[in-house]
């Protein structure tokens, strides 16, 4: 057995990586940290007009997530980012330039989840490193699947350390779990390492 | 919109309107 | 070596405590308990004109974190507010008139800053309490250095338990870890005793 002395340590160990945004990591694309969302080519924001704010009952505009809550870290069941069909791609310009060596994609669990399931969860995705924002085709960094029976936060090492360096990904979804009209994102963030 | 293939950038899809929030001269106070 | 059952009580003990803001200890300055601040006199918030927001292509205004982000609990990168140079002070008026006991300050830890270093973080700062928000010297309460190396969140006990109590403090930043252009507060916390 262990003694109480080394569960306090192995306790705060798991805490202050728990505390450390969950990984202990940088996330370059976190938007609070200079991270900023460029575009959204070839996606369409769906457009549920279901969040409707009203002052004194008189309707004044329907409420829909922006693409920014992908860079922000709030995670709670809602708080996506919700394009039309299952395709999707977002390009993202981080708070440096990196070698990219990581990517995480974080979703709300099944056991959050009003209907049960978590068919909105991205599944095949990639991610490109481009020179600007109007490139088409930018280098691929590595092609992943999120497993929508794994954890909520999973993590994806680059297949190898890329030479170049960047400011600007793309990620593109090319998959979801199997909903019909929309897929959403809760949170992409880019790891690596910051240019010399 | 094919996967990995030349994009539909060209398209201007229907754009919500959101507020914009970019940085444009190096990174925030951290 | 421990049982199962006390390694249990040893984990749900440490959640339970960082869920009550990582310290079980009433925080005064709390800016939705009742706290708020009061001024930022020989201070001026270090203006970078980068987080440009707009809508449709215009314009609209900077954003830049108010010195109202030191008293609210979110704690990731870049919400913080930073002021030119390594002095500067912030006045702040808590919920209740306590007997001040301690503080408390708490930056992003390293493994989180896209630079890799928190030079930027506070080091040899000072408490005062006021009576009322135009008194030049409050009581000196305690003088500290808050320590890069350290934990994120930092607790400092007062070195008397002052005989009066105080509704206004203020926090006097007077040195920073390095960094030329400014300092960057996350967040100061005010513990002690309500007067009866």
């Amino acid at each position: 057995g262990i003694t109480e002395a080394q569960a306090h340590v192995i306790v705060n160990n798991a805490l202050k990586l728990y505390s450390q945004d969950k990984t202990g990591m940088v996330d370059f694309a976190l938007e609070s940290g200079g991270g900023s969302v460029l575009s959204t080519r070839c996606s369409e924001t769906y457009e549920t007009k279901t969040a409707l704010v009203s002052l004194f009952g008189v309707p004044l505009w329907y409420f829909s997530q922006s693409p920014r809550v992908v860079i922000q870290p709030d995670m709670y069941p809602g708080n996506c980012w919700a394009f039309r069909g299952s395709q999707g791609y977002l390009v993202v310009r981080l708070s440096m330039k990196i070698h990219p060596t990581g990517f995480a994609l974080e979703h709300i669990p099944k056991a959050l989840s009003p209907t049960g399931n978590i068919s909105s969860a991205p599944k095949d995705f990639a991610v490109y490193g481009l020179e600007n924002e109007y490139e088409e085709e930018g280098e691929l960094l590595g092609q992943f699947v999120y497993d929508q029976e794994g954890e909520s936060l999973q993590v994806f090492r680059a297949p190898k350390r890329p030479e170049r360096a960047f400011q600007i990904v793309e990620l593109r979804v090319l998959s979801n779990w199997g909903h019909p009209e929309y897929t959403c994102l809760y949170r992409f963030r880019v790891h690596g390492e910051p240019i010399k | 919109t094919q996967s990995g293939g030349p994009c539909c950038s060209l398209i201007r899809l229907a754009r919500t309107p959101y507020l914009v929030l970019s940085y444009v001269n190096g990174p925030p106070p951290i």
